[in-house]
């Protein structure tokens, strides 16, 4: 960003435009690889970007923003549909149904089970709500087994258990860019028993021949169904978890964008954070670099990240053991304004901070009042309107144009943190002349 | 619920401390 007042902040065209992945990877900044003096840091990429180990996947052609787009709204349509479930149990008033918004057919939760058995003598799993992955995510390089191979993987706060595809594959796998992790070369690897409390640690599990198996369904269809197996988790070349917990996959199926699996960061027992409690205090922080072709960060440890100031911090609310990592967001500025929204449109609704969303879903209520004041800030400048991007409905043409000078938008959260939206995060931008507010509206006020 | 996305969370080290029941909002991170 070129300049940042109080009320805008410029951006450099270049800026705007997104970077295509067949630009080079910029080297990233004091980013020291390995231990940090508590803890341990890994780089993190964009999926699609120019540093990513699978940038050539796909013969080298990332998603579409349109595609992207479409299964991030998948993605919050099945976390909306499992928090309402939990959410109910936990007021006890039924939720309404309303039929899925989105264009493409939902598979129900009621579909046959997605894990039919491994082999004859496997229990079939039950189908679960799950959490879709989207396509615009954020991986890392992860170690596994001993000798430890190298698997790039999505890592996602939406989720708990962590699971790779593996040999010999037993079902059907998808094409990933890696080898398969083959669990008979490691030394360390053992499978869990369907006794062992572990076992029961799953939202979704089974039994084949007194093995544990666990099963993870997406919103988009996706699935992984396998063996729940530990072994040893290398997260850079210092650092180690021995008998980690995770998933090999037998069976997998879906949108995974040839990564080698996932990496599950939720507040459920499964989770990396939750299995190393002892060694990094449940304590862990990510950064996502400003361009696709930049390197951010995943830090494990009390030390991750520079020490946050509590001005700067807001309560992790919601403690029902459940994935999501919940916030109280308060109110919204726009050009350093404070926008007139009651604080009702917030708690009624909830908020949860996900790395696996793309774009923040808001109350519609709180987006239309965003969008609102951008739009009247941005028309004192008279840039020309666009056409939407898919569910992003305030677009501009900024052709032509070396500079533009949006509004700044910061979301205020409980306790009196400010998220001073980087101009990188105000808009999202599929080419220079449809760059869009990158903030949606969901359904209801409730959702 | 609302979610807030990794677009709006660029730049920021975003630090999640599970024992303490905090999420914190570093700018300028990375």
């Amino acid at each position: 960003a070129a300049g940042r007042g109080h009320d805008h902040v410029v951006l450099r065209a270049e800026d705007v435009l997104p970077s295509p992945s067949s630009s080079s990877c910029d080297t990233p900044r004091e980013h020291k690889h390995g231990a940090t003096s508590s803890g341990t840091r890994m780089p993190i990429v964009h999926r699609h970007g120019p540093c990513s180990p699978l940038a050539d996947a796909h013969g080298g052609k990332p998603p579409s923003h349109e595609e992207i787009l479409d299964a991030d709204q998948n993605r919050a349509e099945s976390i909306q549909r499992r928090v309402s479930t939990t959410t109910t149990a936990a007021r006890g008033k039924p939720k309404r149904n309303r039929p899925s918004p989105s264009r493409r057919q939902q598979p129900s939760s009621s579909a046959p089970a997605p894990g039919a058995s491994l082999s004859s003598s496997a229990a079939s799993l039950p189908a679960s709500s799950g959490r879709a992955l989207g396509t615009g995510n954020y991986v890392v390089t992860i170690g596994l087994g001993t000798p430890a191979g190298r698997y790039t993987v999505v890592f996602d706060t939406g989720s708990d258990t962590t699971w790779v595809q593996c040999e010999p594959c037993v079902v059907v796998c998808y094409e990933q860019q890696e080898k398969l992790f083959d669990p008979a070369r490691s030394s360390t690897d053992a499978n869990i028993s369907c006794a062992a409390p572990a076992c029961s640690d799953l939202y979704t599990k089974g039994c084949s021949g007194g093995h544990c198996l666990y099963g993870v369904q997406y919103g988009d269809g996706s699935y992984s169904i396998g063996f729940f197996a530990m072994d040893t988790l290398t997260l850079s070349s210092y650092d180690a978890i021995k008998g980690f917990r995770f998933g090999c996959g037998e069976r997998n199926e879906g949108l995974f964008g040839e990564a080698a699996g996932l990496l599950g960061l939720g507040r459920g027992k499964t989770s990396l954070p939750v299995q190393a409690y002892d060694k990094y205090g449940g304590v862990f922080a990510h950064c996502f670099p400003a361009r696709s072709s930049g390197t951010g960060y995943l830090d494990f440890g009390p030390g991750s990240s520079p020490a946050v100031s509590t001005k700067l911090t807001t309560p992790m609310l919601v403690d029902n053991g459940l994935t999501f990592y919940y916030v109280g967001l308060t109110g919204i500025r726009v050009g350093g304004k404070l926008l007139s929204i009651p604080p009702s449109v917030f708690t009624t609704a909830g908020t949860i901070v996900d790395s696996g969303t793309v774009i923040t879903r808001l109350p519609p209520a709180a987006y239309s009042s965003l969008r609102s004041a951008f739009a009247s800030a941005i028309a004192a400048r008279g840039y020309k309107k666009a056409p939407a991007l898919s569910l992003l409905d305030t677009c501009y043409d900024f052709t032509g144009m070396s500079q533009v000078a949006i509004p700044t938008v910061s979301l205020l959260f409980q306790g009196g943190a400010s998220l001073d939206v980087d101009a990188s995060g105000i808009i999202y931008a599929a080419s220079v002349s449809q760059a869009c507010l990158g903030f949606a509206a969901n359904e209801e006020d409730d959702d | 619920v609302g979610i807030v996305g990794n677009t709006q969370l660029k730049t920021f080290g975003v630090v999640y401390d599970i024992g303490k029941k905090v999420v914190g909002f570093s700018p300028g991170a990375c």
